[in-house]
């Protein structure tokens, strides 16, 4: 099912 | 000083039932735009993005920013004694640790307050980009709901695909595999009824499905739901609030080893 990603892979912390 | 007058307390109840089952502690922020919150699951693969405009309100006061630390847990079991046609009433002071949650019977003849204690969050606000996605459906929510439920019983993960021939949601597990295609449909008798693809190029993307679960935990909120999809971003899915705002969970998708 392939590996997790995360949501802070994609948007930055402001 | 905060004053927040919900007539349709109905639907603070659905929310918060809508997202305790993905975050636990949260910060509610207020101001002037709205009551809002944004949090991360415990393992950040997904994100819960709620707006309740001002405008929405019966009576919206909120002199400076605010932000409240919630147990989202509490706040439920606060939220489940007010009646579904109780008027809610949000209430807390400047600097003080405990919110109010006022419940108004609609013939005004019960009034109860609960006073729940904050506590302190420390949480990452994330900017969330604005997209072009190359795929956008919207559905019936209870139909989404029903696939999330229906393929979760077969596998673990959800392929969502998007190609000129519809959505088609897929799995497989120990048992076997599953297929679900929905087409586009907009010859229904009620607007909300209607299937509806806007694709600008196909494309296709793996979720754990556990936590699309978790989000239909929002049907209650609306008839329909918007699934926008690009294959380099979280999916967002999207259950719109009537007159009010929103609430948008993004998934993180599964990628090649």
């Amino acid at each position: 099912g392939g590996k997790q990603s995360t949501i802070t892979n994609f948007f930055r912390k402001v | 000083m905060l004053e927040l007058r919900l007539v349709q307390g109905s639907l603070l109840k659905k929310v918060l039932e809508a997202i305790r089952e993905l975050v636990t502690d949260a910060n509610f922020d207020c101001s002037a735009t709205g009551f809002s919150l944004q949090a991360m699951d415990s393992s950040h693969v997904a994100l819960v993005a709620l707006l309740l405009r001002s405008e929405g309100f019966e009576h919206y006061r909120c002199d400076r920013n605010l932000s409240m630390g919630m147990n989202l847990n509490n706040v439920s079991k606060m939220l489940r004694c007010a009646g579904n046609n109780d008027i809610i009433t949000v209430k807390a002071d400047d600097g003080s640790d405990t919110v109010t949650f006022m419940f108004e019977s609609p013939n005004q003849d019960k009034i109860a307050d609960f006073e729940m204690k904050l506590m302190d969050i420390d949480s990452e606000h994330l900017g969330i980009p604005d997209a072009e996605y190359q795929a956008i459906v919207r559905m019936p929510s209870s139909e989404f709901a029903r696939i999330c439920k229906d393929l979760s019983s077969i596998g673990d993960t959800v392929i969502i695909s998007v190609t000129k021939e519809g959505v088609k949601f897929s799995t497989a597990g120990d048992i076997g595999t599953a297929n679900i295609v929905c087409r586009q449909n907009k010859t229904v008798d009620k607007p909300e009824e209607a299937t509806i693809i806007e694709m600008q190029e196909p494309v296709s993307l793996t979720f754990a499905l556990r936590y699309m679960n978790s989000f239909t935990k929002a049907t209650p909120l609306s008839e329909t739901v918007t699934i926008s999809l690009s294959s380099d971003l979280p999916v967002v899915v999207e259950y719109k609030i009537a007159e009010m705002g929103y609430i948008r969970f993004y998934l993180a998708p599964k990628i090649e080893e």
